[in-house]
This record gives structure tokens, sequence and C-alpha cells, in this order.
């Protein structure tokens, strides 16, 4: 563990904090892509497999159960509490186009060819790219409420501070994980236009607009 | 921990 892990780690508590919060308080899950929750709930349940085997930490088996159970809630808040608030017709990215080709590498590029490694690998490619949704999303509609924003800043925010984590552990531990430091670099540069304009135009008190 | 000795991160 190393500060940058554990802000990461905050980070991405705060995420899923900002996101229930923002449910709660407006009755509505309006702006928020069902399909990128979703595949949120696949990538944790099956990177997560090894809290049948394998014990880490306390701290470790507790943030897995919270984020498995956080994001199922998640889910469940927005099919039945706030139901009539989702737009589906706004929600249109093909989640198989991420979905399958994640599949396909994690089964050509992994550490070791058996099912719960590549379900690991598999929810490491997926997790990079699940936020696609969420961006075509707001690509359609042009504009995002500000608690959305701050959601998606958190989450960018969580992969970004990973990266310093993997520098530090190679310094300090030699360790080096290819996989997710080459997905996590993706994962975040897909940020890099929404953070330009969440730290230009949101944290200055505007609106988040695309420009037309 | 080496990846081959299991993943430690979330």
């Amino acid at each position: 563990m190393n500060i940058f892990r554990l802000l990461g780690d905050l980070a991405h508590l705060a995420s899923i904090f900002i996101l229930v919060h923002k449910m709660h308080t407006t009755r509505s899950c309006r702006g928020i892509s069902f399909k990128t929750q979703a595949l949120y709930v696949v990538v944790f349940v099956t990177r997560y497999i090894d809290l049948f085997y394998s014990w880490i930490s306390l701290y470790n088996f507790v943030m897995k159960i919270f984020f498995i159970s956080s994001s199922c809630y998640i889910l469940y808040l927005m099919k039945y509490r706030f139901r009539p608030t989702h737009d589906p017709t706004l929600d249109t990215f093909k989640v198989e186009y991420l979905a399958g080709p994640c599949f396909a590498l994690a089964l050509i590029f992994n550490y070791h060819f058996d099912f719960t490694e590549i379900m690991w690998t598999f929810s490491i490619y997926l997790e990079a790219v699940a936020i696609f949704p969420q961006l075509f999303m707001m690509q359609r509609t042009g504009e995002a409420e500000t608690i959305t924003t701050h959601y998606l800043a958190a989450l960018g925010i969580y992969r970004a501070l990973y990266i310093p984590n993997w520098i530090y552990r190679y310094y300090t531990e030699g360790t080096v994980d290819p996989i997710a430091i080459v997905a996590g670099i993706v994962q975040t540069g897909l940020y890099l236009d929404f953070f330009y304009v969440y730290f230009t135009k949101v944290l200055q008190g505007q609106k988040f607009e695309l420009p037309a | 921990a080496k990846p081959s000795e299991g993943h430690d991160e979330l």
C-alpha cells in the first residue's frame, strides 16, 4: 500500500458515494448510463472471483465486497427505484462491441491460460473501456449535470492515481504488471477530453457543455 | 506481489 494507491481507492469510493448521493437527492438517474453501470458489475464480479480462494488483507476483502455490492445496488436503483427517470433511447452504445474484443484480447494476452486469470484479465480490459457508453451518452446530449461530472472526475482520478502507484511499486518492490499498466493508461487517456472541460469549466462554476 | 502471485490491487 502506498499513498497513490490509497488516494486512488478513496477516489474510487468517493465516485460511488457521489453517484448514489446524486440519485437519492435528485430522485433520478438522469444522465447516467445504465450500460456503463452494468459493465462495472461485470468488471467487479469477474475480477474478484479470488474472494473465494485467496485472502490478501481485510482492506482488500472489504473493498471488494463493497464494490460488488454497491455496483449491484446502483443497478437496482436505476432498474427499479428510479426507473422512470432513465431514458434508454439516449443510452444506445452497443456493449457487445466492448465486451467481445475485451474477451478476445483476454484470451490472447494474459499471464496464465486458466479460467480465473482470463476472467481477471477480461475485467481489466473491460474496465478500461466501460466508460464509453457514459461518454457516448454525454456526447449525444451535449451536456451533463454538475454532480454527474463530479462523479466522472472522481472515477477518472482513481485510475490516474494508480499510474504513480505502479511507478512507486516498480521502484520499491520491483513489481510490474504490464496488463494493468497498459489498460490503466488507456483508461485514464479516455478521460483526457472530459478532464479538460471539467477543470477549465466545471470547477470554475460553469455548466458542463460540449462545444456544438 | 508479482502478477503470478495473485492480484492485490482493486
